[in-house]
């Protein structure tokens, strides 16, 4: 069970806390997986009770446009688009205190897994849509053989693209068919996602890199498809650190990855924390009760 | 069982903080588990103004009693006017039936009586939370034992904190445990805290809402 209290000295709107809130746990604590077990418990409670505002200070608010900013979250309505609510400077400093910390709190956790040896950060980058990227992380994390090779030091990255491949909600070109589509095949999918967007993983363009935690050279893995003559060497060395980063590349156009001036193309991310899966979990776990 | 913090994460535990104006923390010893006969259990952070508050809850359709009472008393009263939330560690009081909810009811209500002394609010201002083993009902005497020591332990420095932190943790190895302190664009001469406690090390996969 995660269970998380949060409280501030700044003066904030009661109405937008709860948006506040909603929007600072997605890629804060509904970014962590331990063992892919949601409890019945979890809580997060937030906070503010302005003692340090001065007087005359104003509550911290978003401005809604939209008269329910949550219906986005229960809309079937392909049309509907959320519209972003207007927040002053003040509010989006806030929103990024709060984004960092609620973060750091996570991460905690991740760090204190049952049994866990290493703190692993998965970072994956999409052509299509964050919500592509999100999906494929959550598979990785969650994955039980991916989760068992980190405890092995093994640099399997095989175990990742089967993760991404089995993710719910994760199609590619061979999936799915145009004429699939017109006999409605779209309805499985339950929201109404633009065509182009159907195809969200393209295996022959996706890459898997391990990112050491001491700033040194990314190692390939597999690169667009085809995988690359692995330094085990270097792999072994890199998997020895508590930290590690696997960074995955969702690609859906044969463009460099990187931009002339050293970024990255994709800018749509999602980053995951998950720890590796021991032993000491399964002791720990097999006699909880007593 | 022993809660020596192992060497290698000792550098996650703070020594030192700096937490938010009018809040205070505690804990207590309640005796939750019948195996726990020395480490607190139950935990209060409480502001001493009733403030607004929110909370996120499991999106697990079997939500426990504390996450049905706690959703319940945001319902009712819509982010105004809360003092601040009660945590027992060693039972999660969940898929425990309605004596589950009742005893939930009564933590938030011991704890808020406790602070208004003994007169009884409309609806109770103070959340609920539970961590421990499902399916498992609270010894409620226990935890409405407790309170009142509860309530003379609580107070605003690092220890208080730190306490809390401690007593809400199941098979944590440390306690997790944050503050930190920002400024604001149009008053960057007023300095704001916000301080966090969280627990969790095993059946951990949040999709909160």
């Amino acid at each position: 069970t995660l269970l998380a209290i949060v409280c501030t000295d700044a003066k904030i709107d009661s109405e937008s806390m709860p948006f506040l809130l909603q929007k600072t746990v997605v890629d804060s604590f509904n970014s962590i997986s331990i063992d892919g077990d949601t409890s019945t418990n979890d809580t997060l409670a937030f906070f503010a009770n302005g003692a340090a505002a001065p007087a005359d200070a104003k509550p911290l608010s978003y401005t809604f446009k939209d008269p329910n900013p949550f219906q986005q979250y229960k809309s079937r309505n392909p049309d509907r688009r959320f519209v972003r609510p207007d927040m002053s400077p003040d509010m989006a400093t806030f929103e990024q205190v709060l984004s960092d910390f609620l973060k750091d709190l996570a991460k905690l956790v991740v760090r204190d897994g049952e049994g866990a040896t290493k703190f692993v950060t998965i970072r994956v980058r999409s052509d299509v849509s964050k919500v592509t990227a999100k999906r494929a992380a959550v598979s990785i994390a969650r994955s039980a053989l991916v989760k068992t090779a980190l405890y092995g030091k093994d640099a399997n990255w095989g175990r990742i693209l089967c993760a991404i491949g089995y993710a719910p909600g994760i199609m590619s070109s061979q999936t799915i068919s145009r004429k699939d589509l017109t006999k409605g095949m779209m309805i499985r999918t339950k929201t109404k996602i633009p065509y182009d967007k159907l195809h969200q993983v393209e295996p022959a363009m996706t890459s898997v890199s391990f990112i050491p935690a001491d700033g040194s050279e990314e190692l390939k893995l597999l690169v667009r498809g085809e995988p690359q003559d692995v330094d085990e060497v270097r792999a072994k060395e890199i998997l020895e650190m508590e930290d590690l980063e696997i960074l995955v590349r969702l690609e859906d156009r044969d463009e460099p990855a990187i931009n002339d001036d050293g970024k990255e193309r994709m800018t749509h991310e999602a980053v995951f924390w998950t720890c590796d899966f021991s032993h000491e979990y399964v002791t720990i776990n097999g006699d909880y009760r007593t | 069982a022993d809660r020596t913090i192992p060497a290698a994460k000792q550098k996650y535990v703070p020594t030192s903080g700096t937490y938010p104006k009018g809040f205070l923390a505690g804990s207590a010893f309640a005796g939750v588990k019948a195996s726990n006969t020395k480490y607190d259990d139950l935990a209060l952070v409480v502001s001493e103004e009733p403030c607004p508050a929110t909370a996120v809850f499991t999106q697990n359709i079997f939500k426990a009693a504390p996450v049905q009472v706690s959703q319940q008393l945001l319902r009712k009263s819509p982010s105004q006017g809360f003092r601040g939330v009660v945590v027992n560690s060693g039972c999660a009081n969940a898929v425990t039936g309605v004596e589950g909810r009742e005893h939930a009811e009564i933590m938030a209500r011991t704890t808020d009586g406790a602070f208004n002394n003994g007169e009884n609010q409309e609806s109770p201002s103070t959340l609920v939370m539970s961590t421990g083993v499902i399916g498992q009902k609270l010894p409620i005497e226990k935890i409405t034992s407790a309170i009142p020591k509860l309530k003379s332990n609580i107070g605003n420095t690092h220890e208080h904190w730190l306490n809390a932190a401690n007593a809400i943790c199941t098979t944590d190895t440390f306690p997790k445990l944050i503050s930190r302190q920002f400024t604001l664009p149009s008053s960057p001469g007023t300095t704001y805290s916000i301080a966090g406690m969280t627990k969790g090390a095993g059946m951990i996969h949040p999709n909160m809402a």
